[in-house]
């Protein structure tokens, strides 16, 4: 049975959709069967793969709406072995047109619960968008773990206890199996104090929950979008990839722990 | 009259809330007198000048209730020429908490619409979360014209088309008002290829709507909001600093163009 996995953080720009685009692809890599979902209105995880804006189907919108069986959205990427549901953009809006329907909250996890199409699995990953909006909540309540990018950063640092109280009020009011399954360190400088300063920080409050590989910032992690392809096939060699590399044996090592 | 200037950019994390902290301190430098509305639930820009979260009274959340007089949320920063309405976490949740009231895109406009408040001012900035959920648009609606901070890098030039779609139907429907203040190119770093060719397809596309001054990145930006302080104020010889000073100028030029 898949486990159901939403990356989230309120804060913008703090490395959800780098995250998500390519731990699946190490994942994917290393012979795992993933399924990206996309719910990001900017559709940042789609343009990723290089999916053009007109080729996306009907996409994730069609989870909230149940317009279509799940399975219909899923498409192939250049990845082997990973599959996606884009984004498009009649996500935009969409808190608002939901926001009156009946168990609002629970679109995703409905769509997802139909038979057959998880199970084929191993993960699915749910990038959401910034802010603690209908989407966010959906896949908080669809996931059975949260994964949270965390950039090295003051704001970001400041957002977290915002978050984990949002996470705690899902999984008390809507969806009582999410766990926490870990923080990811992004944009990690090593020759800035503050950021170091903010890793600590972040090790010494979250302690085992830290995952140990930080993604260091990278250029190339910055470039391989531009080119519709994951770091991992943008330039495999580069510091940004190996992390993600790296970050893969270490998530699928904690899959196994006690 | 004052100007009422949205900083707005669903991308996240790309410099919303480090421009309005920094061009409301600049200009107040500069001698006008400036107001800035946190509307962002993280509220960042209220942590930015070091208020804390137990000192931010009823905050931003009362312009959407009207349930005080928008003039008792002001306080003041410490720097002179410059107060703020702060963010509290009220306004966690206010996309949905408003999606049904009537008017809701209205709500700061018709807050700020109190006799004898926005008058005191030169400038009103609202500092905006990510996503182009209700805060937004409501800003949008308040707003005589929007200012876009534009992180330098793939993704955020990609949602730039999204938001102008959104700021044309603002305009078309809900705001007939509402002009381009101009693009802001943010965390600029010229030794990278790609910042400098997001840089020129930006100035190709936007044309003299991109301000001349361009803000580099800079380490003493990062480092201020962790000392509750402006960069202006935490280190104002940095080139953050005097980035966001000549953007203040510029700005101001531009008020009195033809
Ligand atoms: N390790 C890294 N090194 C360098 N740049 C990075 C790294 N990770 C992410 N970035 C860049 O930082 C920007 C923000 O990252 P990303 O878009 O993944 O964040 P996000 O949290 O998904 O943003 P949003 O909140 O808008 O969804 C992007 O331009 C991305 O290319
Ligand atoms: N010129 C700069 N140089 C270096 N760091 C910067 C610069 N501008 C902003 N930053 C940092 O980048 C991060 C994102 O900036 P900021 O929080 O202002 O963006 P935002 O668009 O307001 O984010 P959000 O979408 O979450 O509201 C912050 O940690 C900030 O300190
Ligand atoms: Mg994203
Ligand atoms: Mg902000």
């Amino acid at each position: 049975q898949a486990k159901i996995i939403a990356i989230a953080n309120q804060k913008g720009g703090v490395g959800k959709t780098t995250t998500a685009i390519n731990l699946a692809t190490a994942l994917a890599a290393s012979g795992e069967r993933v399924l990206l979902i996309d719910m990001d209105p900017q559709g940042n995880a789609s343009t990723g793969f290089g999916i053009a804006a007109d080729e996306r189907g009907l996409g994730s919108y069609a989870l909230l709406t149940g317009e279509a069986p799940a399975a219909s959205l899923v498409l192939p990427t250049e990845v082997p072995g990973l599959l996606m549901i884009p984004a498009t953009e009649d996500l935009i809006g969409a808190d608002l047109e939901f926001a009156q329907v009946d168990s609002r909250e629970h679109l995703i996890e409905r769509a997802l619960a139909e038979p057959g199409l998880v199970g084929q699995f191993g993960y699915v990953f749910i990038d959401c968008p910034p802010g603690l909006g209908l989407l966010t909540l959906n896949a908080l309540v669809a996931a059975s773990s949260v994964l949270i990018p965390l950039q090295c950063e003051f704001f970001a640092l400041e957002g977290i206890s915002q978050l984990m109280r949002t996470i705690n009020l899902v999984r008390r009011t809507l969806n009582p199996r999410l766990a926490l399954e870990g923080v990811v360190l992004t944009m990690f400088d090593r020759r800035n104090n503050l950021g170091q300063a903010v890793a600590d920080d972040v090790r010494a409050y979250f302690k085992a929950d830290v995952f140990e590989t930080a993604i260091p910032r990278s250029i190339r992690v910055t470039e391989s979008p531009s080119h519709g392809k994951p770091v991992l096939l943008y330039d495999y060699r580069s510091p940004g990839a190996q992390a993600y590399v790296s970050l893969a044996v270490e998530f699928l090592r904690r899959q196994t722990l006690p």
